[in-house]
């Protein structure tokens, strides 16, 4: 008891005190697992072992602030989370398990996580015996703070369900995690909605959009239907945007009038035109010229790099945002509109005084969902006053900024995970 | 690595005390209802009688009182004390103490709340499940703040998840366009050219299920007390 009890107490797991909620929870946001070597299934390769654990907190992560690295190399008490099969009485533990059936697993509060060996534990692409990544999902959201929630559909249920294909978490799961740690918040580098032209087998045309939030060299697609993003986003640039830069983009414009449409990515000195029917970057356009270009050349008395643009179907204008100033760039002209450039508080004028972005706007996002313009800086953003808005209440300023919200306020559970498990 | 035997176990043959008891009559059930916390435990005065009956040396309760000033604790073993099958009298209260804990078992598993050790209630005990009690089993005297698993948490919880929840219907229409969402055919009202937008099951995309509504229960379990 006493070798026990010592390496018990040299764990100086470091816990947020929650007393409002009466839990507690882990008070650092990045955490470090091991399957420890000791314990290994005697079913599984071992390869395949880590591998379902590493998806089970990538699962965690894609709905939590918090990031878990697998730690093969540090000293076992630095290690936050061991993870252990064992059968019987098993590594040192003093919950003994039950044999074949029933208990197939305990875990420890903001502690270490034992499966028992004599269940028939299978992985993701198995459909018989029990999936060893539900069950591990189900353990990590005990480790992390939360108890058994009697719901169906929840993951945190205490008895096991067969085998679902699409097992996820669902609203109440990432709300409940989310009532421990927090949303996940942070600034992006672009938001758009990617619109493209699709015939049905009628031979009508249909207009589909996505969104889409980018972050450095990752991208989430936000279904707004289900409030979420996609289950398994983010991803890295690179498998969705064919020859855009991989490191991230610093803007996204869609220009679409009656005489032309055409999408561009921009970043640094440069700027892409993205073929949408083929899905990747154009290589030379149809006037044979070739990408990327250069910004100076393509939107001439646009300055480079710049922070943010979108296209305004009203005036048929791209508006790029640098630091503090806004220019107004005519496509029918290809040239800036007079009097530009302007304070971006000039053109954009705030409702509430006071309550303004000011300059370095990570993003300026026409949403199709919303109907409306938001301008996003860090983890805020101010929705930009619309015309039919202006014509109920003509008070409000044209183009005015409604006092800021949160960015995860209106849209959510856009989570990063660490780079370690972004491949998975 | 060498495997030690088929994934599907079918070239083993499972020694029987490598089997989990199957739970047939009603001390077993009782012994499930007390392991996973409905049966609460005797009063905190009995458990510290039993402490000091068991004689710690003295280093090992230093030891112990240093822990709990750090705020860890000793894990108190569940393992329910062996005793032959047959013995149990169960007195008046006991037996108030089995039926009011095996409700609450068949509510929080839906099943039909009968009070009675009937077959539905037998087949959920022997289902597979996670061994962290479904309620704190032992109140832990020394780390308060793991412990609160009273009614007062229960409310509070009960109304952040009431809130959200209600925040969650309101925000499935979000922004200003409260009659568009995804999937409708849009008009803008905003542009001169009158467009119809709808939504797209995007190039690689897997569409999910979409959240459904939770009907949040009242009871709940801790993890256990490490």
């Amino acid at each position: 008891g006493k070798r026990h009890l010592a390496d018990l107490m040299s764990k100086k797991r470091q816990k947020r005190d929650l007393t409002e909620s009466g839990y507690m929870a882990f008070s650092k946001d990045v955490l470090r697992w091991r399957l420890i070597g000791e314990g290994y299934s005697s079913q599984l390769t071992i390869d395949e072992q880590r591998y379902i654990f590493r998806l089970a907190f990538r699962m965690w992560s894609e709905v939590s602030p918090l990031e878990f690295v697998e730690d093969t190399w540090s000293p076992l008490e630095d290690v936050d989370i061991k993870l252990g099969f064992g059968t019987g009485r098993h590594l040192g533990c003093n919950q003994k398990f039950d044999g074949t059936g029933q208990e197939f697993a305990h875990a420890w509060f903001l502690g270490d996580i034992h499966f028992d060996d004599d269940e028939h534990f299978t992985g993701p692409s198995s459909h018989t015996g029990i999936s060893l990544l539900k069950v591990a999902v189900h353990e990590i959201g005990h480790v992390l703070g939360l108890p058994h929630i009697y719901r169906p559909g929840s993951i945190m249920q205490p008895s096991y369900l067969p085998y679902e294909s699409s097992f996820e978490m669902d609203w109440t799961d990432r709300k409940a995690i989310q009532h421990l740690y927090g949303g996940c918040r942070g600034r992006f580098s672009t938001v758009f909605d990617w619109i493209r032209k699709e015939k049905t087998p009628y031979g009508d045309i249909r207009i589909r959009f996505n969104t889409y939030f980018m972050r450095d060299g990752w991208y989430w697609l936000y279904e707004n239907r289900n409030n979420r993003t996609r289950y398994g986003d983010p991803v890295a640039l690179q498998i969705g945007w064919h020859g855009i830069p991989s490191d991230g983009v610093d803007a996204y414009v869609h220009v679409w009038s009656t005489k032309r449409e055409a999408v561009y990515f921009f970043r640094g000195l440069q700027f892409w035109r993205y073929d949408n029917e083929n899905d990747r970057v154009f290589r030379h356009d149809s006037e044979g010229r070739q990408y990327p270009r250069l910004i100076s050349e393509g939107f001439p008395g646009i300055p480079s790099p710049i922070d943010s643009a979108f296209y305004d179907r009203r005036d048929s204008h791209i508006y790029f945002f640098r630091r503090t100033q806004v220019y107004a760039f005519s496509v029918e002209t290809n040239s800036l509109a007079s009097g530009f450039p302007k304070h971006i508080r000039d053109v954009f004028p705030p409702v509430e005084s006071g309550d303004h972005p000011d300059g370095s706007i990570d993003a300026a996002y026409y949403s199709y969902s919303h109907n409306a313009l938001f301008l996003l800086k860090g983890t805020r953003f101010w929705r930009v006053v619309g015309s039919l808005e202006r014509w109920r209440r003509p008070f409000l300023p044209r183009n005015g900024l409604m006092p800021h919200k949160e960015v995860d306020q209106q849209w959510f559970d856009i989570c990063d995970v660490h780079p370690t498990s972004l491949k998975v | 690595e060498k495997l030690f035997h088929n994934r599907d176990h079918s070239d083993m043959q499972i020694p029987k005390s490598h089997r989990a008891p199957v739970i047939t009559d009603e001390y077993e059930a009782e012994l499930f209802l007390s392991r996973y916390g409905f049966i609460k435990p005797p009063q905190q005065e009995e458990i510290q009688m039993k402490q000091t009956d068991i004689s710690f040396s003295d280093d090992f309760l230093d030891d112990f009182q240093t822990a709990i000033q750090e705020g860890t604790s000793v894990p108190l073993s569940r393992d329910i004390p062996e005793t032959s099958h047959g013995e149990v009298h169960k007195s008046e209260s006991e037996s108030q103490a089995f039926v009011s804990a095996l409700t609450e078992f068949q509510m929080v598993s839906g099943l039909p709340v009968t009070g009675v050790f009937d077959d539905a209630t037998k087949d959920a005990m022997n289902k597979p499940r996670c061994g962290v009690p479904d309620k704190e089993i032992v109140p832990n005297p020394h780390v308060v703040t793991e412990s609160i698993g009273g009614l007062e948490l229960e409310n509070s919880w009960n109304e952040t998840f009431n809130e959200i929840d209600g925040n969650n219907t309101e925000n499935s229409i979000i922004g200003n366009s409260s009659n568009s969402s995804e999937g409708d055919i849009l008009n803008f009202n905003d542009t001169e050219s009158l467009l119809t937008i709808s939504n797209d099951t995007h190039k690689n995309n897997s569409l999910g299920n979409p959240t459904g509504n939770s009907s949040w229960t009242s009871s709940q379990s801790q993890p256990l007390q490490n």
